[in-house]
């Protein structure tokens, strides 16, 4: 069971989650038609700049955060905002019924100038993402632990940081065992979806280089 | 939007000072 402790942590996270949304007049934006390729580039680098600003948001909640050292935060938040960017876009394509908006916003992805050999792994990850049918809790407890990665780089007190992650990997455990007793390995899954997500690190540099080329 | 030409950082130092305009 969860101890008191841990239902309270995860409530909160839960909740910071929940505020964790672009602003409305950004994905309306999404939703008009017209779409050259200069105005999916324009839109796209919108969203990712408005994500970037909700996911510190989001971040700031995480109880231990704001205690942190100033410049870890920022080494934190720049390690980690590509891959939160990916997860939360995941989270949106692998919902069950695809709605206008990701449809309109996979099509703006394919037209947009991106070269076709980094649209391939994106897809795949959001559909292995999609395959693990996994519930708001999991998102907020996976996207809390990418960003408190104690691994990052330019990281001065990596101690501290394991500190906040490693309570919130042992409700994301037990949270698992709980509503996955059929699945005892959906756990490790999930931990081998944030080593995928890394590789987008690597993706989204080269991705926007060739965008810079075109 | 002047944040497109804001590099990564920039807008983290600024969303974290809580100035950013929503």
């Amino acid at each position: 069971e969860f101890t008191q402790k841990q239902q309270d942590l995860l409530r909160h996270i839960l909740d910071a989650f929940s505020k964790y949304r672009i602003p409305q007049e950004v994905t309306r934006k999404l939703l008009q038609q017209r779409s050259s390729a200069e105005e999916n580039f324009l839109l796209l680098t919108e969203t990712a700049t408005s994500h970037v600003q909700v996911l510190v948001e989001f971040t700031k909640k995480l109880p231990g955060f704001q205690m942190l050292d100033h410049e870890d935060q920022i080494a934190l938040l720049k390690g980690s905002a590509v891959e939160a960017m990916f997860l939360r876009s995941a989270q949106m394509f692998s919902r069950r019924i695809p709605c206008q908006q990701s449809e309109l916003l996979e099509d703006r992805i394919r037209h947009s100038g991106i070269a076709e050999e980094y649209i391939i792994p994106m897809f795949n990850f959001y559909r292995s993402i999609g395959e693990l049918k996994m519930t708001q809790e999991e998102y907020s407890l996976l996207t809390a632990i990418t960003i408190l990665s104690p691994d990052r780089s330019f990281v001065k007190n990596r101690e501290a940081i394991d500190r906040l992650q490693e309570p919130l990997l042992e409700i994301l455990q037990k949270y698992c065992k709980l509503n996955h007793p059929d699945d005892p390995q959906h756990f490790a899954r999930l931990l081998g979806r944030l080593t995928e997500l890394r590789t987008f690190n690597h993706h989204h540099s080269n991705m926007l280089m060739s965008w810079r080329i075109n | 939007h002047s944040a497109n030409n804001m590099g990564l950082e920039d807008i983290i130092r600024k969303a974290l000072m809580g100035t950013y305009d929503d």
